[in-house]
């Protein structure tokens, strides 16, 4: 059988399911890949409806038998396709670095309520990117601020 | 035939996994 994503799964969950060719006489469950392109945790519960199988008479070429050894190991553990740490590092480089002159109103603004730690956060991201803000009106950088009149 | 999940399974956001289903 070919599996494929039903409309109701493509409606409900912001997930996106690879069509998969399966043997149902080999297992009792077959495996199928899904990809979560959002930055939010999708959870799906035991029995959800999530596809729709059509039946498959000839098969002409097969690209993969199946997953490989090492990957096949580790089923039902996810990958990461989208790889956080390299910044995280960098970030922490700027911790407890003086903050910017320029961003000292935006910083006392931004951390009110914080903990010390989110504190410590905000203060790097405002040292990593300083570049990126107006350090007065006659340096544009890479921000401005601008009014403009909304019809 | 119905492709249902064959057990509770959370997806990390940017992440791809293989989801157990049954066909029923």
């Amino acid at each position: 059988y070919i599996v494929q994503p039903s409309n109701y799964f493509k409606d409900k969950y912001k997930l996106v399911m690879a069509s998969t060719l399966v043997d149902i006489n080999k297992l009792s469950t077959c495996k199928v890949r899904v990809l979560n392109p959002m930055d939010v945790e999708v959870t799906l519960r035991q029995k959800a409806d999530v596809g729709r199988e059509e039946l498959i008479k000839r098969i002409v070429s097969v690209i993969a038998e199946e997953e490989p050894e090492k990957v096949k190991q580790k089923h039902g553990q996810l990958r990461n396709v989208f790889e956080v740490s390299s910044t995280q590092t960098k970030l922490h480089q700027f911790m407890d670095q003086p903050i910017p002159d320029h961003l000292k109103d935006l910083y006392e603004k931004s951390v009110d309520d914080k903990s010390q730690e989110q504190q410590r956060s905000v203060a790097a991201l405002l040292c990593k990117f300083g570049e990126a803000f107006s350090k007065n009106e006659w340096d544009v950088g890479l921000t401005n601020v601008a009014e403009h009149s909304i019809d | 035939k119905r492709v249902t999940v064959a057990d509770d399974v959370k997806i990390s956001g940017l992440t791809e996994a293989l989801l157990d289903v049954y066909i029923e």
